[in-house]
């Protein structure tokens, strides 16, 4: 038996917002701690992770391992019907074809309830080495969001450039070039807007920003963005889950880390 | 600019 409740059913509908235009079909592994997704996308450039911590649940129980194979874009649909204040509950049995989800609504006299027939995918499941990168920049997520979509404008690739003075996003095309440069700052009233860049070696590498524009539809989960790199290897882009309470209390409950393969130099 | 390399080229298949 597994059940999983979360209060604040609309971090779901933004985990969901948030991978299943980059991944149609995947599987949930479910365990004692947690449940947790990993899936490329189709043509395998990239790789999406998303942990969700059996404690960041009201209510977590399982009592085995299970694989939830489904459709994520049903998936969808079907959270769509959810309240943004609605409890959200997904209840699976053992050996059962199909999870169950439960939305009781604030009123608490109103609760639907929905069913979705799980599939059977073929698992393709990747080991990540633990890597120490090079560079680690944290940032506004809403701001990496606008430079990906502005420098998408001009070309179809962004080159991350990191030196001692900062961090620079560039991209050329046909109608020219552009180019965003970003150095530390911090502010103590808004640690939100922070930017915080940890380098050992200057690195630049190269990125399709058709993925990393999938990636930035994690933004409404958490105010900043975490960027990774090292050479040679590919770009981890983190994202927190941030559960905000009625109280305002925010809550990290879980990550997506989307990892993106380079563009090596011809 | 430059080829696109796939990421199960830098992760093993468990």
């Amino acid at each position: 038996m597994f059940e999983a409740k979360l209060d604040r059913g609309i971090v779901l509908k933004k985990i969901l917002d948030a991978i299943n235009q980059l991944v149609n079909e995947a599987s949930w592994e479910c365990t004692s701690s947690g449940m947790s997704l990993q899936a490329m996308d189709t043509s395998h450039v990239s790789l999406v992770a998303v942990n969700l911590n059996g404690d960041g649940f009201s209510k977590f129980r399982c009592d085995r391992n299970m694989v939830l194979g489904m459709n994520l874009v049903n998936l969808s649909k079907i959270l769509k019907c959810a309240g943004n204040d609605d409890k959200v509950t997904i209840k699976a049995a053992d050996g059962d074809d199909k999870i169950k989800l439960i939305f009781e609504a604030p009123n608490e006299y109103e609760v639907s309830q929905y069913e979705i027939k799980l599939m059977n995918l073929d698992a393709e499941y990747l080991g990540i080495p633990e890597t120490s990168y090079n560079v680690t920049v944290k940032m506004p997520a809403a701001k990496f969001q606008r430079i990906c979509r502005d420098l998408n404008q001009i070309g179809d690739a962004v080159t991350i450039s990191c030196t001692k003075s900062g961090v620079d996003f560039s991209a050329t095309g046909d109608l020219g070039n552009g180019s965003v440069s970003l150095s530390q700052n911090s502010s103590f009233d808004k640690p939100e807007d922070n930017v915080t860049i940890s380098m050992q070696e200057p690195l630049s590498q190269t990125f399709a920003l058709k993925y990393l524009n999938q990636f930035t539809k994690a933004t409404p989960l958490c105010s900043q963005v975490t960027l990774s790199l090292s050479p040679d290897v590919p770009l981890v882009v983190e994202y927190k889950i941030i559960e905000e309470n009625e109280e305002d209390s925010k809550n990290e409950i879980g990550h997506i880390r989307y990892y993106l393969a380079p563009k090596i130099d011809d | 600019k430059g080829a696109q390399t796939r990421i199960d080229t830098f992760f093993k298949m468990m």
